[in-house]
């Protein structure tokens, strides 16, 4: 039996639409610790990490670990019926092929609920070691979102280099090339305007714009980005959840032939 | 011309 009643319903909905377009099918995996899901896009290039505490929950009840396999188009489908105030309730019964979304507006006023079929997926896990990151950025999500979407309209791929003069967001195409440099910035009214860069020693990759703008889309989930860089690892994109865990993306390097 | 790496040679299967 499992029971996990969010209050904010509206973080599932947002987290969907982070990730739906990145990958289609996933496991979603229920434990004592949380509601998480790790799962690869089709070509295998980019992976994504979620978690989300129980603790975060009103209500969570999960007797057994339980991984749910679920199309993310489909859930996003069930999802957006959900209202954004609404107290969003995932259930399921031990053995049960089908996972119910039930949507409860503030007032108590309207219950609905929505079954979904749930699928059989041959998931690979992957182990993702602790690492040293060379260089590791804090800025503005909504910054970070421009910049990838102003430059993906110039070039292909991005060149992200942290420097002590800062970061630097730099990209070249057929009409041109385009440089962008976030310098460290403390001085602001609130904590989330700040760039903050903890640079080890300098580094610099090689990132396709297209699977960046794609990570953007957890913009709405979290005001500031983690960008945490490291010769030869993938780029780590994480977007923090207020109280209750993370999204994190993870993109392999492109290197130069 | 660069070439894309994949996740997983960078983390293995569990």
């Amino acid at each position: 039996m499992l029971e996990l009643r969010l209050v904010q319903g509206s973080l599932l909905k947002k987290v969907l639409e982070a990730i739906k377009d990145l990958v289609n099918d996933a496991n979603f995996d229920c434990s004592a610790t949380g509601f998480s899901l790790q799962a690869m896009d089709s070509s295998h290039v980019a992976l994504v990490a979620l978690l989300l505490r129980s603790e975060g929950f009103e209500h969570y009840r999960c007797d057994r670990n339980l991984s749910m396999g679920m199309n993310l188009n489909n859930m996003s489908k069930m999802l957006k019926c959900a209202g954004n105030d609404d107290i969003i309730t995932i259930k399921a019964d031990d053995g049960s092929d089908t996972v119910t979304f039930m949507f409860e507006s503030p007032n108590q006023d309207k219950i609905a609920d929505f079954e979904m079929k749930l699928m059989d997926i041959d998931s690979e896990h992957l182990g993702i070691p602790e690492a040293e990151y060379q260089a590791i950025v804090r800025m503005p999500s909504s910054e970070f979102a421009r910049i990838c979407k102003d430059l993906s309209s110039i070039g292909d791929t991005v060149v992200i280099s942290v420097t002590k003069e800062g970061v630097k967001f730099s990209t070249r195409g057929d009409i041109g090339t385009a440089n962008v440099v976030c310098r460290q910035n403390t001085t602001v009214d609130k904590p989330e305007e700040a760039t903050v860069i903890e640079m080890q020693e300098p580094v610099s990759l090689t990132f396709a714009l297209r699977y960046m703008n794609s990570f953007t889309k957890a913009t709405p989930l979290s005001g500031t980005v983690t960008i945490s860089l490291s010769s030869d690892l993938p780029i780590v994109v994480e977007y923090k959840i207020a109280e209750m865990g993370y999204i994190r993306f993870y993109l392999a390097p492109k290197i130069e032939d | 011309d660069s070439k894309q790496y994949t996740i997983t040679k960078f983390f293995s299967k569990i």
